[in-house]
Formats: C-alpha cells, structure tokens, sequence
C-alpha cells in the first residue's frame, strides 16, 4: 500500500542543513500493524509526514496504492480521502468541541448528519470521552486530547492510518485500549497502521518493527 | 515542604461541574521525589497545577515550606523563585531559542550574562540537545522540546520541581538519563520532585508513588 525509494529530507538550520532522513526505503503492506521507533530526533516524525502527504521528501519518491503524488492539488485530495493522522501534538482545531473536532472528516467526506452523529458518537466511546464530547480541548487532560486525535483520524476508517507517539500521554489501561482499538480496525477492516512509538506497550503489538537511527532506517 | 490540606477543584463546564480533585490531602518532604500516578482525566494536571502555583483550589489550603500563599503577587513571585515547573504540553516561547527558553528564568532571577551562559550550556548537555540550542521549537522535534522544558524547569535548581510527564515523548534511553539528571539533583542539592506520570520506566524510580482516582487521592 505504502512504498518509500531512498527517501531523503533535510532541513535548512541558519547556515547549516539538518539532514533528518537518508535513502529511506520502506514498503508497507495492506492490512499491516507497523511500528517506527528510534530515539528523540532520530526522524520518525519527518518520515511519517512524507508517508502522510504532509511533506514532501528532497529526493527519492513515495508511491500510495502504487501511485505517486503529483501536485498540491492531489496531495490535498488524498490526504483527505486515503490518510487518517495523528499529529505528535494533537492538532485539535481549538475553537471545536471533541465531537466537532471528530466530525470534522466526515464533513469534508459528505456523509449525511444523522450518519456522521452516529459515527462521531460511536468512536467518542471507543474512546472513552463519551461525557466530554462538548468540552473544547483547552477544557480536556493531555490524554484526553490525544484520544481526541486519534478518534479524528479512524473516524472515517481511511485505508492508511498513521500514527505519531499516539499513546504518549495515556495510562496503561487507555493505551492497551487504543491498541485493541487499532488492530480491531487493521483486522476487521483491513486498515493498515504505520505507528511512530517509543513504547513498549504498543510496539509489542505491532506485526513488524522498523527502526529508525540518525536518519537511517537499519 | 509541600503540604494540601483537604483540596479540592472542579471546573464549570456549561451548567455542569467537572469534579477534578475532591478533599486531596498530600505531604511531600525535602528532597523526596515522588510520583504521581492515575488514569488519564484523573486529576493529576489540576492537582500539580495547584501545587505550582499556577492555580487556586476552591477549597482547602496549600502550604509551602510551611507558609500559605496569599495573593496574585506573592503567588507568581514564590512561583518564580522557588518552582521550576515541566509542563503536559511542553510551553516552549515559540519565538525563542532553546538556549533563550532555558536561560529565561536565570533571566529573572539577575544572574550576570557569562553565568547564564555557563549555566545554560551545562544543561544542554545534561539533556543532550547541545547541537540544537539555536533552534526554535518548531524546528525542534517532540522529544527535544521536551528536553528543553525539563532543562527550563531544572536550570535554578529551584527547591521543588514539578513535572507533568516529563518522559512522554521520550525514547527509554533518553528517557532513563532524564530520570538520572533529576535523581541527581535530588540526592546532590536535595531538590524536591513530584512528577506525574504514567511511565513505569519514571515511577520505577521514584521514593513514593501517590495513586489518584477520579480526583481522590487513596
Ligand atoms: N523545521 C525543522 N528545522 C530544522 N530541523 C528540524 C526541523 N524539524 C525537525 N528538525 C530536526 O530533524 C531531526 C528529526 O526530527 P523528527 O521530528 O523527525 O524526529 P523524531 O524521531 O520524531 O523525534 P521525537 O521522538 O523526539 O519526536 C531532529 O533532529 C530535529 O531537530
Ligand atoms: N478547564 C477545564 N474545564 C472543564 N473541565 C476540565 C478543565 N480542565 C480539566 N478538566 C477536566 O478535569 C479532569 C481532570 O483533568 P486533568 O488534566 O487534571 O487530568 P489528568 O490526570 O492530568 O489527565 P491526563 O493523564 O490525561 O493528562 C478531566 O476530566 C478534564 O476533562
Ligand atoms: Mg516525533
Ligand atoms: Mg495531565
């Protein structure tokens, strides 16, 4: 479903390049649970923004369903359609509730509102936030937010979910649930899962472990 | 040196009342360093935020080294000079360096310039993010910015430290010297720590672990 070629990506840093990736190759299979770990810094983040059309690589080329991106224009369109993400860092739209914050995907995608309340309830439960559906993120815990961030991206059962740290706020028990959470998706649906992790207690879920180092994919 | 007597903080939200912490009472010595653990939405956040200073409960009373805190005044200067605080989202200046985070409160506290920068630099590498400290947070990746809200918190030496999962975004290796350089701090300048956290690799560490449940404290 997802193939990298020698991806590379380096940022400008003053005077200086940062290279965040080198000749990263990756193949990712339909239906498949994998895991990206490495240490702080070592470019889980930039690689699962180029896997999410959310950046593009300096060199080398990423093909989705066997096709590559041309233009912003597609990027755009199947970001929308094919990715669901969760951000490091949330992402929540602040001025949104949990559930708008959920609904959001499904607004774009056209689905009826009856439809869409029914979907957005569903996944705040498997979530577990089904009492704070109306708080706006600033009125939510860390891990709350994160569940939030995660509900938005499976909310539409996209083909490709991609996942970064999305268990790095959460107690063991709300992590072990997310995890079944996914892999009831992965199987059941056949969504395929790309998870940047530190943590044990979701890599040790995962079909495949790819390991990232300075760049470097060993 | 810290000590809650029956707290107790809910929230407004709508026409409801989110119940955060109910009669928490809490004693932590000098030099302690203790963890705070519960389930995501416990009351964890609420609970360290009152202990910082940065929030009032609406019933019960916080003492620190043995004096309550009256007023907005004497709250943000006994939060300047005696809290070095780590928080849940990092509260990086977005426009400032990590250097200039980090120095920002020795800033405060009338340090001349060349012992800042000593100062400064020594955490750096103590969080191993000496290679960054011109870069602003967002060239920064998550676990970077968390390291340089550890080392902002740290840089005084302040009495009590306050950490709001502090190893979430950490890779373990990196994870284990963050939980190394505060034990260091603990133990060498008898540095008091009250950290919450979900992460075993941090409460494995700690003297004591307090467990809270739905805003009480068992
Ligand atoms: N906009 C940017 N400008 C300059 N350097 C950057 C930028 N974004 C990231 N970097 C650097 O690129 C490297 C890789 O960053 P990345 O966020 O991919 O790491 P990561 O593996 O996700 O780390 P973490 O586990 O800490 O989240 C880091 O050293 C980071 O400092
Ligand atoms: N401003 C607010 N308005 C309304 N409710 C709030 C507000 N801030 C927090 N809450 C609620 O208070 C409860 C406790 O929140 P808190 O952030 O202390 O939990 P936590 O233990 O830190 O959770 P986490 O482990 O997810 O970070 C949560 O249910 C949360 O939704
Ligand atoms: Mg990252
Ligand atoms: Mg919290």
């Amino acid at each position: 479903l997802l193939i990298c070629n020698q991806v590379s990506k380096s940022y400008r840093q003053g005077s200086a390049r940062v290279p965040a990736l080198r000749q990263v190759s990756l193949r990712i299979g339909e239906g498949e649970f994998v895991a990206l770990t490495g240490p702080s810094g070592s470019g889980k983040s930039t690689l699962l923004n180029i896997c999410g059309l959310l950046d593009q690589p300096d060199n080398g080329e990423l093909l989705l369903a066997g096709r590559p991106c041309h233009g912003e224009r597609e990027r755009v369109k199947r970001r929308r359609d094919e990715i669901g993400f969760v951000f490091q860092n949330f992402g929540l739209i602040p001025v949104m509730s949990a559930f708008e914050n959920i609904e959001y995907p499904l607004l774009l995608s056209g689905m009826p509102a009856a439809r869409r309340k029914e979907r957005v309830e569903r996944m705040l439960d498997a979530v577990g936030i089904a009492d704070f559906s109306h708080h706006l993120p600033d009125a939510l815990s860390g891990g709350q937010r994160q569940r939030v961030a995660i509900a938005r991206a499976l909310v539409k059962e996209p083909p490709l979910v991609i996942a970064d740290e999305p268990t790095a706020n959460l107690d063991t028990a709300t992590a072990e649930s997310m995890v079944a959470l996914m892999k009831s998706l992965c199987h059941g649906m056949g969504v395929t899962f790309l998870i940047a992790t530190h943590d044990e207690r979701m890599s040790a879920h995962c079909d495949r472990i790819e390991r990232i180092i300075d760049g470097v994919l060993s």
